[in-house]
Order: C-alpha cells, then structure tokens, then sequence
C-alpha cells in the first residue's frame, strides 16, 4: 500500500483502553506493541 | 476491502437487493403453491366445502415485505439472545450478520426463522474464536445440540463460506484516532469518549438494518458519527480530503518548489526535470462524493 | 466440475485426495473435511481453513479455488501442491545452493507479508506447511490454526504453532503474542534450510525451551523487558547468548547478512523482533547471490 490515507501518531494519541494496556507486565513480555493495535483499526478506517 | 468476501459476495445496490429478496420469496410460493396443489389434489375427496375455503383463504403464503418483517424481528432476538449470553460485541455483531445474510437466499416459508437464531450465534461464536462447546451453549441457550447443529451446514453454505467480517466498530476506533490527529487540541477528549460510545451502540443496531450491504463500513462509521456531530465531522473531512485546503498547500509547495525549480533551472542552464510529486501524501477521496455517501448513508439510517 | 482420484492423505479432520478440475483439465487437491467426527459440529480447523483462504490471494498463499458441501461432507478444492520444503530439506539426494535457499525465504516471507497485511496470524509455520507448486513457488498452506490478530483486551492460547518453530513467548505461555510468532518460526526454517536438520528439536516443551536457551541464550530483562514476569522463568539455566563468531562456526555457509538476518527473526524479545517487511528489505535479498528462479530449482 504506497499511500495508507493515515499516520500512525502516537503522541496525538489518547486512548486509555490501549494505553493502559502497555504498561503491563503480561503484556509487554508477549510482545504486545499499541502501534499494532493503532496500524490494524486505522486501516480498517481507511480501506 | 475490495478482495474482501464481505465486499465480493455481500455488497448490494438497493435495487438488486430487492431483485434478490423477491427471487427468494417467489421461489418459496411457487414451492408453497404446489405443495398446495398437491395436498388439494390428493385430497379433495375428504376435504369438505369449508375446509377448502379455509385453505384458500388462510394457506397463503407471506409477501416479501412481510418475510422482511419477520426477519428483522427475529435479527433483533439474535441481537438480544448474544446480549443475554454476555458475549463480545463483535461476535454479536457475526451473528446479527450471519442471521440476515442466511435469509437474503432462504424465505422464512423453508426455514423457521426461530430454528436459525441459536445456530448462527453458535456459528458466530467459534467463527470468532469465542469458541463454546455446543452443550454449554446448549444448556445457556436453553436448547439442545441437534436442534442448534441441524443447520450449521446449510447456513455455513448460505453464507458462501464467508466468514470473516469488517463490522464499523474498528474503523470508529481508527476515526477515533485519526480525529485527535486532524482536529489535534481543538477536540475535547471527554466528549470524544461520550461519542464514543453512543456510536458503538448506533453501530449495533444499524447492522439490524440493510445499511450493511449498502454501504462500507468506514462510510457506516463516519455517518453515525456524523449523525452524533456533523459539524465534528465536516471539520474532520474537510481538513483531512478538503482538496481546496491542500491545493492552498499544494500552490504554497509548488511555490517554494517552483524557486527550487527556478534554482535549479539557473545552476545548471538546463531544462528544469520535473520534480515527481509522489511522495506528496495521495489524496484521491473526493470530499464531496464521500460527503454525498455519509448524507445518504444518514438518511438511510434515519 | 472435480474428480476425487487417489487419496494423498488423511489428518486429524480431513482427508486429501487428488483430483482434476475438469474444465481446464488442472491437477488439484480436494480436502474432504469430516463433519460426523466432531461433536461439536463444523470443526475449528474448517472454520478457520475457509475463513482465512477465502480472504487471501496471493502468488505465495495456496489457492482455494472452490468450496461445496456433497454427502454431507464439507470439501475445500485447493491447487494441487506436489511437494513441501520439509521433503526437500530432508532427502539428502536434493542439493540445494544459498541462491535457492534465498529464494525460499523470500517467497515465504511474502506469502506471510500478505497473511499478516490481511491481520491474520498462521500460527502453525513449518516446512511441511510451505508447499511448492509444480513451478516451484513457495505456497504458505495449513490455515487450521490461523486467527486473526486479536483485538487489545483478548486473551490468545499459547498452545499453538509446532513445537520446533514455536517462538519463546508461547513457551512461557504469553496470551498477548503478536505476528512476531510467525516471524520466529520463519527463523528457524531459515536455520534448517541452511543446517539440513532441525535446528531446536525438543522432545517437549520443557525440553523446547532447554533447547531453544541453549542454543541463543536465556532472555533477561535486559534485552527482554519483563521476560522474568513469566511463571516459571526462575526455574530456567542460564545460558549464554552466543557471540557471532559461535553462530559462523555453527552456520559456515551463511553470509554475514544471512546471519543477521537469522539473528533478527529469532531474537528472543517478541517486541523488537523483525517484521516480514524488515525481513524483506534486508541486505541478505540485496546482496549476491540473486534468489534462484523457482522454476529453474530443480
């Protein structure tokens, strides 16, 4: 996809529900990354 | 979204949608009338004056609009029966759609609508990872194994074996987000969480409606935001697809890059090559045509 | 439309036969899924297996050309796939040069490209899960396991992926794992292609992560925040991780950039691991030798 419509921006971000998420332990170990999370619904806004 | 299933098998203009839901409803009669006949036919002898009449009267099959009826009634029981076994939106969401998409090609005259609703929401449950077995769900449901697995297939292949939805509650999540970008500091946040969650909830009941084969499910998402704050949203659009706005941009680039250009023409004498724009972020919505969508889209859910 | 000619093979829930599409005369694969056995009805693996390939269409994911039930059985007609990298890896009479194995992994790390573009994850990549076309492409096959990537707040089971490729946040149990999954297990095919035998064969899956530690070192929180949040993390030897020279002796024929590359899909934390976009525009497919045309590998 040359031209997505969207940039992920997290620092315009204020999403709790995520944002929470990232701060803890079972979560950062497995890997997870909100980018992801922001990627997957920005592209299904845009598509 | 293009090579998507939903796109590809379950994408409708108003009409055809029509032409489809009648197709069905006549096939079912034509079935009816000569089960009718049949009966009549091979009973006349025993049937009295009177029961003839009956039949005439009362064995008359349902009119597409009353099919429609019955399935939006029944779509709502699916809705509030998932409600009820505290399952996740989004597995609501599959069973609403599997419901509906099951009796765009089935009449309710072949099968009881009723029959369906446990089913598609067992189907929904494991299509969505959200697996039950089906003796607790039977037990939940208030039913029993045979009668929720005797359609499974039927409706797996009602369904073009397409499983995988793009229901709007994502797409609301990216707005959501792209929003703060756009409107960065001119939005409350505390009001963006209330609108939030009101269009979550529109979102569940405009799948109850034929908006989901009409349109897509950003253009879903933006109307029921818009129906939440237009003028959230016509700000939002215009600052994202406005091409005015951009062209001011564009003229205010193309004039530093026309010195760049001049520069370039002066130092090396030649004739300035073309300087590709396409890096420049592509802009191909046309905001009015999308706007023209979002309005009929609002409309229709009105 | 189909003939079903010679059974090819039977798992858990579906039988495979071979079969020919009669209008164009194509060799094809017809996997007839059992409905009887499962008690719960239509099985997982069916559902995922037609949910995923229906969205998918790409040159490096095998294609479903058609779906119909008959006799109460559901049957996939997939494109006929003679051979898998697990059968070329393991028939030593097969030589195999780097620029075939470059070509491998590129085609593979497209065809995973594309699942995860879509937002889905594999979760069960292997060799014999890479099918190779009559032409030589690559087909990332077996969706029995696939699921789409989760939402923030849902819970995935560690259970998945074949115990040798499975990467080291499923051995500890992770529930919030990520694509990174994947990626790991195409680190370690890469690492096979390159050894000819399996590289971390555990016996179980405690065995999997005595194995695994062994041979890249056990995480910490250093490189690994968290890593020791996971039960069971106290109990783990320490092992060093290996310096680079150890993984040249243990990898003689790789490049400099083949190793990186290796080491950037088998790092151990899940978050910094390369995505298959990384993995794409790595130096290893820049540099020479050019990836082999598949047709030509024989």
């Amino acid at each position: 996809d040359l031209h997505q419509r969207f940039e992920v921006d997290e620092t315009k971000y204020n999403d709790p529900l995520v944002q929470e998420l990232e701060k803890r332990k079972d979560y950062i170990a497995s890997g997870f990354r909100t980018d992801f999370i922001y990627e997957r619904v920005l592209t299904e806004a845009f598509m | 979204y293009r090579h998507s299933s939903q796109f590809r098998m379950w994408s409708f203009t108003e009409k055809n949608l029509r032409e489809k839901r009648k197709k069905t409803n006549e096939r079912a009669i034509g079935t009816i009338n000569e089960k009718l006949r049949k009966f009549i036919e091979d009973n006349k002898s025993s049937l009295t004056e009177e029961e003839l009449q009956t039949l005439r009267v009362k064995a008359s099959p349902l009119s597409m609009e009353e099919e429609l009826q019955l399935i939006n009634f029944y779509s709502k029981k699916v809705q509030v029966i998932a409600q009820h076994l505290n399952l996740p939106t989004e597995v609501i969401a599959t069973s609403i759609t599997f419901f509906r998409r099951f009796f765009l090609d089935n009449s309710v005259m072949e099968f009881d609508p009723k029959n369906l609703v446990h089913t598609t929401i067992f189907l929904a449950c494991k299509s969505e990872n959200y697996f039950i077995s089906v003796d607790s769900f039977a037990k939940k449901a208030k039913s029993n194994r045979e009668a929720i697995l005797k359609y499974e297939f039927k409706l797996v292949e009602s369904l073009k074996f397409s499983l995988l939805n793009h229901h709007p509650y994502k797409p609301l999540h990216g707005f959501f987000l792209d929003i703060q970008t756009i409107l960065y500091g001119k939005v409350d946040l505390k009001y963006m969480g209330q609108i939030y969650d009101r269009c979550k909830k529109k979102i569940t009941d405009a799948l109850l409606t034929d908006i989901v084969y009409l349109f897509t499910p950003p253009q879903i998402t933006l109307a029921i935001i818009s129906m939440e704050d237009e003028q959230l949203i016509s700000r939002y659009l215009e600052l994202k697809f406005g091409k005015d706005i951009s062209n001011n941009t564009d003229d205010q680039e193309n004039g530093v890059n026309k010195e760049v250009k001049e520069v370039n023409k002066e130092e090396e004498g030649g004739v300035p090559e073309k300087v590709d724009d396409k890096h420049e972020p592509q802009n191909d919505i046309e905001l009015n045509k999308l706007l023209t969508i979002i309005s009929q889209c609002v409309d229709l859910l009105e | 439309n189909y003939t079903k000619e010679k059974k090819v093979g039977e798992g858990t829930y579906a039988v495979v036969y071979l079969g020919k599409q009669l209008s164009s005369g194509d060799s094809i694969a017809v996997k007839e899924i059992k409905t009887s056995e499962f008690k719960d009805g239509l099985d997982m693996s069916a559902i995922r297996e037609v949910k995923y390939l229906q969205e998918l269409n790409h040159p490096n994911v095998i294609n479903l050309i058609d779906i119909f039930m008959a006799y109460d059985n559901l049957n996939l007609v997939l494109e006929f796939l003679p051979t898998d990298l697990e059968v070329v890896i393991k028939d030593k009479n097969i030589l195999f040069t780097p620029a075939d194995i470059k070509s491998w992994m590129l085609m593979t790390l497209r065809g995973v490209y594309h699942v995860h573009r879509n937002f889905i994850l594999h979760r069960d990549l292997k060799p014999n899960n890479l099918l190779i076309s009559p032409d030589g492409l690559i087909k990332v096959a077996d969706f029995g396991l696939a699921r789409a990537v989760p939402g923030p707040r849902e819970m995935l089971t560690s259970n998945v992926v074949t115990r040798w490729y499975r990467a080291p946040e499923l051995l500890f149990g992770a529930k919030h794992y990520t694509y990174a999954v994947d990626v790991w297990s195409i680190g370690v095919i890469f690492a096979e292609l390159m050894l000819r035998i399996p590289y971390l064969p555990g016996q179980d899956d405690m065995n999997q992560m005595e194995v695994t530690f062994r041979a890249l070192g056990t995480p910490t929180d250093k490189q690994w925040p968290e890593v020791s949040s996971f039960p069971g993390y106290n109990k783990l030897q320490i092992y060093p991780s290996p310096s680079r020279d150890e993984l040249r002796k243990r990898f003689i024929a790789a490049t400099e950039s083949a190793l990186t590359l290796m080491e950037n899909m088998l790092m151990m934390n899940p978050q910094t691991r390369w995505n298959t976009i990384q993995c794409l525009e790595s130096e290893y497919f820049k540099e020479l030798p050019a990836p082999s045309d598949p047709a030509d590998i024989n």
